[in-house]
């Protein structure tokens, strides 16, 4: 998921 | 969650506390820009806006929450408490940081990874936050006698960018992560910031000396 790629970070 | 990631996320989140600490125990926030630390709590409301619509995990809530309630709080005592109000160098802190907000934003309207809210804001979130730290800079410049804390604050804080490069180049090429130019260009610009900072900063602990920036 391209999305999911630096989304988790803060 | 790599090595790099983590002690980012650490460094960053000592900075607050040591921040918090230093207006908490001295009463007092001199040395400390409230401009960048308005800017920091339009960063975190605009970027963590992804509270409400996606869970990664307990750490992420709990981090996310922790970094918008406690800008929040530096910003509330740096305004409105009645003694830590008056240690605030208000006639140095000059930089008109709202002039950056419409540009930023505008610069996310064009250059995203997709064209919807939610990730609009995310992108000026990080054009934000890349200069952000900009009122602060100057401020420090003006500053004849920075005190330990706000040397020791801004230097964690730029630790916590430079530490975010290392964990990009690490998810690229062990995780295969894709390449996210945005946050990748934006964090590099904004680590780049710090440079003169950091060489100051290391240089006056290298000999042992209080840290002073050139006017």
């Amino acid at each position: 998921n391209a999305e999911s790629n630096v989304h988790d970070e803060l | 969650m790599n090595i790099f990631r983590l002690a980012g996320d650490m460094s960053h989140l000592l900075s607050v506390i040591l921040l918090l600490l230093k207006i908490r125990t001295t009463k007092s926030c001199a040395g400390i820009s409230l401009k960048t630390q308005e800017l920091y709590v339009v960063v975190f409301l605009a970027r963590y806006l992804n509270l409400f619509t996606r869970y990664y995990s307990f750490y992420n809530t709990v981090m996310k929450l922790v970094f918008i309630a406690t800008s929040v709080c530096i910003v509330w005592y740096m305004r409105f408490h009645k003694v830590v109000k008056q240690t605030y160098n208000k006639d140095l802190d000059t930089f008109r940081h709202y002039v950056v907000i419409p540009p930023c934003f505008l610069l996310a309207l064009l250059v995203h990874h997709e064209f919807t809210v939610m990730e609009v804001l995310w992108t000026f979130s990080l054009y934000l936050e890349a200069v952000a730290i900009l009122p602060q800079l100057i401020l420090l410049q003006r500053t004849r006698n920075i005190d330990n804390l706000t040397g020791n604050y801004i230097f964690l804080l730029g630790a916590y960018r430079a530490l975010y490069l290392l964990n990009w180049i690490y998810r690229f090429f062990m995780e295969k992560a894709q390449a996210r130019w945005i946050s990748w260009i934006s964090g590099l610009v904004q680590t780049a910031l710090y440079a003169d900072f950091f060489y100051y900063y290391i240089k006056s602990w290298k000999n042992n000396e209080k840290l002073k920036l050139p006017a």
